[in-house]
């Protein structure tokens, strides 16, 4: 007999944007590009059913079905990043040699349970 | 702020904030090599289509950073072992890797750029230019014998034509030495003034045949890898 708010698609789990600006930051003096870019991030609930698009693990399914149940005694699976890309960076380095770096995981593509 | 910041840039793989000098910031878009340019903007592109990010295509190695380590060495002068030639000092700083980090390739790029001092050289037949380079094993004291100190790693004629010509030389090996503290004394490279040699005529030369050579460029491309930065993670 436990009530469930409606969902809103805006509440499950997804990839939300966030744009990081390296001149924010302060770190526009030694990085020569990119001037920042989207690294995105992962946010939202993962609901009983665990509906196909949610990308959720066997076991996410799982708990899903315990908190349903228990929903003090087991919280929802995580929302978290399933897919990544790299990024280069260019800067300077204390040498004023110039550095070109790249990086794994850095932008999230997309987000599971 | 800054502990976070410092947290932040060790995941990065900086020990600390890079502080460059502020002409090299002022002269930013000047001072990136064209080379790294292109990577930069190659690596952008693919990385959307999933390029493998851990290994350098266009030297075709294993890594993840590539740095173009300037030459600290002093301008050239005359040098010590022939009258008509000049000799420049070169030398590039290894400690700016740090010690996890994996060399795979340091690449010698020397670039000479030649102008005729007489359009009539132009019409001359192809000028040339003899280039050794030396590797310096010990500093040279005051009233020693350069020669002493260095030993041969190259010689070999340069063909010049107007606008920059370009050496290549591997020195992985060697570059890999110069990580060890106290062990780099960097390279000498001696250019062979043209006077010296008999397929030009005299009258074409100008009084210090010195100034018939070419400006010299070097800069070594130096590709490592991080591995804690290139961890291949199982994914979903």
């Amino acid at each position: 007999s436990t009530f469930h708010a409606p969902l809103t698609p805006s509440s499950v789990c997804r990839a939300r944007r966030l744009y990081v600006d390296f001149r924010d930051v302060g770190w526009h003096d030694w990085i020569i590009a990119p001037q920042g870019y989207m690294a995105n991030y992962c946010h939202g609930e993962c609901p009983f059913p665990l509906s196909e698009s949610l990308n959720g693990t066997n076991h996410a399914i799982l708990q899903t079905l315990v908190h349903s149940l228990d929903p003090v005694g087991t919280p929802q699976p995580c929302c978290v990043p399933i897919r990544l890309s790299p990024v280069s960076m260019l800067y300077y380095d204390n040498n004023d040699n110039v550095v070109l770096r790249h990086y794994q995981d850095m932008v999230v593509d997309e987000c599971g349970c | 702020m800054k502990s976070q910041e410092r947290l932040f840039l060790s995941a990065l793989g900086l020990s600390e904030r890079p502080r460059p000098a502020a002409a090299a910031r002022q002269a930013a878009g000047r001072r990136v090599p064209s080379a790294l340019w292109r990577m930069f903007r190659r690596s952008d592109g693919a990385e959307a289509g999933g390029s493998e990010p851990c290994t350098v295509n266009e030297y075709g190695v294993r890594g993840n950073i590539i740095r173009f380590v300037q030459d600290q060495g002093g301008s050239a002068g005359p040098s010590s072992s022939c009258d008509s030639c000049l000799e420049k000092q070169l030398f590039f700083n290894m400690s700016v890797l740090q010690p996890v980090e994996l060399l795979s390739l340091a690449q010698l790029e020397v670039t000479f750029h030649w102008k005729p001092l007489r359009p009539a050289e132009l019409l001359q037949n192809q000028r040339s230019v003899s280039v050794s380079l030396y590797r310096v094993i010990r500093s040279t004291l005051r009233g020693a014998s350069p020669q002493a100190n260095r030993r041969p790693l190259l010689s070999q004629t340069v063909k010049l034509q107007p606008g920059p010509t370009s050496l290549k030389m591997d020195l992985t090996a060697l570059a890999e030495g110069w990580r060890k503290p106290g062990r780099n004394y960097g390279l000498v490279l001696e250019l062979l003034a043209p006077s010296a040699d008999p397929s030009y005529s005299a009258n074409l030369l100008p009084v210090d045949p010195t100034l018939a050579l070419p400006l010299v460029r070097a800069s070594l491309v130096a590709v490592s890898l991080n591995p804690h930065q290139c961890r291949s993670r199982q994914r979903r």
